[in-house]
């Protein structure tokens, strides 16, 4: 299984709709500081079902809805849609392409879909964790991670090992 | 349960020992239980030796070093416990260029069988990419995306 | 006690305010003590707002912005509070081009006042020192020290 | 005042005897990772009466003594003098140039000495005190200094802004 693409819109600072097309060997992500890196990894995260806002780098749910600029408004929500190949069969669902969207509005709600069927998170989470994309597998790598990894006490390592056994 | 953390711990400790001596082009490093080893919650220890270096532990190598193996062994870690994409937010960014080159080198091998996303600074993460896109920010506020070549980067970028 | 720290504290809130602007080529950003702000116990709050965007908390800026607005807070204290000479060890390994540029246009600025010695891996920052040091490791696990000349560093180097 | 000159000798990788002549203006340290940047910036930090093992990256004070190589066998004392011109008169003694030094040994003892005389501890840290340049007093950032600010909570900035008055 690999990621397709990715569609953001009104996610952060990608206010206008996005489309990235991904290879499925390696894509690099460039720019400036602040420019928006970070917030596509986030993207990749949210629509996958993060809840922990310590992990999108948010205080409440809603700033993930782009807040609007010196020169823009703020919006209302922010939608993003990640794009599956699933021709090998590893999501445990009939489609040789899934796609799964999320949307979030000021009220703190999202919406979950797949493959444009409303279902519920734990619909979303459920299909991950058969795939080994579970929020804890270290499939995303944020920018503190190394950090973070280093900071970690000896008995705080070997969770690190529990949890991939 | 113990185990299940055996057979894992022993294999995380094998390819951790495998990844850091790739990116490091020499040397050893291993992973140690603090005693009592066999306790259900003795800690993992972290030993390092870059190459010409002695053992020592990791908290005493350089900023550059620690981040290679903290790397190490989260790949490690994804060795044991596959997943299908990863996703790397600047972890090559404490790297000099002989560790950039190294470690790129070890991602685009693993790219063959695990698709990468990678956000990075470094030109010789970016040449091994097959696509690179470029992020900009204009004055109001709002991300644009870019399909850029390796040629339309500026020849310094980082 | 506390008058001192009202004075201390107004100081260092003018010159944070100052370098932000300085180091971010725009924006403003400013302290604020959290309520109730007169207390001896109240905490320091940062509020950053970089150029076209909101003013945000220090927590929702992106890795590079947040380095730069601990950099400009530490030079506010040491503006405040004079120091012969620092010593700078990668601050601005997190920084793009743009914002190194900038950065190292302050030191420069600044060192005509107080001595610096930076370590740095970018090339911005090392065009504008007087003197470049260059530190090897042999094999035998020994650091050597060099004087370099700017030519003398490869192009590509960071 | 400024630097004037670093002495090192059997100081963590510097086993061989190392001189750095500093400039008044900005000097810049470069090199490969692991290549002994920061143990420059350690060397002037422990000279200047570091007893804090956490801020020289030791976990016993002898670590800063040269351990050996896969190449070399081990030292037993480390010395670093820091040679500053006083001529402005920062610091509190008749002195235009001003040499600190410190030996360490494997036993843990280290001896001071100011312009080749022994001192005691103590009288280093009252000279430093009276030209500012005190341990706590940010005159060395170390490289997680960035990464340890953003990390204070509000009170602990607080403390900052305590120390500077
Ligand atoms: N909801 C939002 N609306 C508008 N702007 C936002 C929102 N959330 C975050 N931002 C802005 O996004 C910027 C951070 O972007 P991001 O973290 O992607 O940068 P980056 O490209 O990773 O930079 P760096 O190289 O410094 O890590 C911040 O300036 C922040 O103010
Ligand atoms: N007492 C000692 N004897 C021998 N080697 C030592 C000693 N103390 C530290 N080292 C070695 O010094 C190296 C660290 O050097 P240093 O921190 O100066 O690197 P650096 O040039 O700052 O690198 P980076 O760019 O990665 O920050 C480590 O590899 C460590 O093993
Ligand atoms: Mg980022
Ligand atoms: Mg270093």
């Amino acid at each position: 299984m690999h990621l397709r693409r990715l569609e953001m819109q009104g996610f952060k600072t990608f206010a206008t709709r996005t489309v990235l097309e991904f290879t499925p060997g390696m894509t690099a992500i460039v720019g400036p500081n602040g420019s928006g890196k970070s917030n596509t990894a986030d993207a990749i995260r949210w629509v996958l079902g993060e809840q922990n806002n310590r992990n999108l780098r948010t205080k409440r749910s809603e700033d993930v809805i782009f807040a609007g600029s010196t020169k823009r408004s703020s919006l209302g929500m922010a939608e993003v849609t990640l794009v599956l190949d699933n021709s090998g069969g590893w999501l445990p669902i009939d489609f040789s392409e899934v796609s799964i969207s999320r949307r979030g509005y000021r009220s703190g709600e999202s919406e979950y879909l797949i493959n444009n069927t409303r279902v519920r998170l734990r619909d979303v989470l459920d299909l991950l964790l058969k795939a080994n994309v579970a929020q804890d597998s270290y499939a995303i790598m944020g920018q503190n991670m190394i950090e973070a990894v280093l900071a970690l006490k000896p008995e705080e390592r070997r969770v690190l090992i529990e949890e991939a056994a | 349960i113990s185990a299940g953390f055996t057979t894992t711990y022993d294999l995380v400790a094998t390819q951790f020992a495998h990844y850091f001596t790739l990116f490091f082009g020499g040397g050893d490093a291993r992973l140690e239980l603090t005693p009592p080893e066999d306790a259900a919650t003795s800690g993992i220890e972290i030993m390092a030796r870059p190459p010409g270096k002695r053992l020592q532990s990791l908290a005493l190598l350089s900023g550059g070093e620690r981040a290679l193996t903290a790397v190490a062994l989260l790949f490690a870690l994804l060795k044991v416990r596959p997943v299908p994409f990863v996703v790397l937010d600047e972890v090559d960014a404490a790297l000099d260029e002989a560790n950039v080159g190294r470690f790129a080198d070890a991602l685009r091998e693993l790219a063959s069988g695990t698709q990468f996303v990678v956000v990075t600074h470094n030109r010789r993460t970016i040449e091994r990419a097959d696509t690179i896109y470029g992020v900009t920010m204009a004055e109001d506020g709002v991300s644009r995306l870019l399909s850029l070549r390796l040629s339309d980067l500026p020849p310094d970028l980082n």
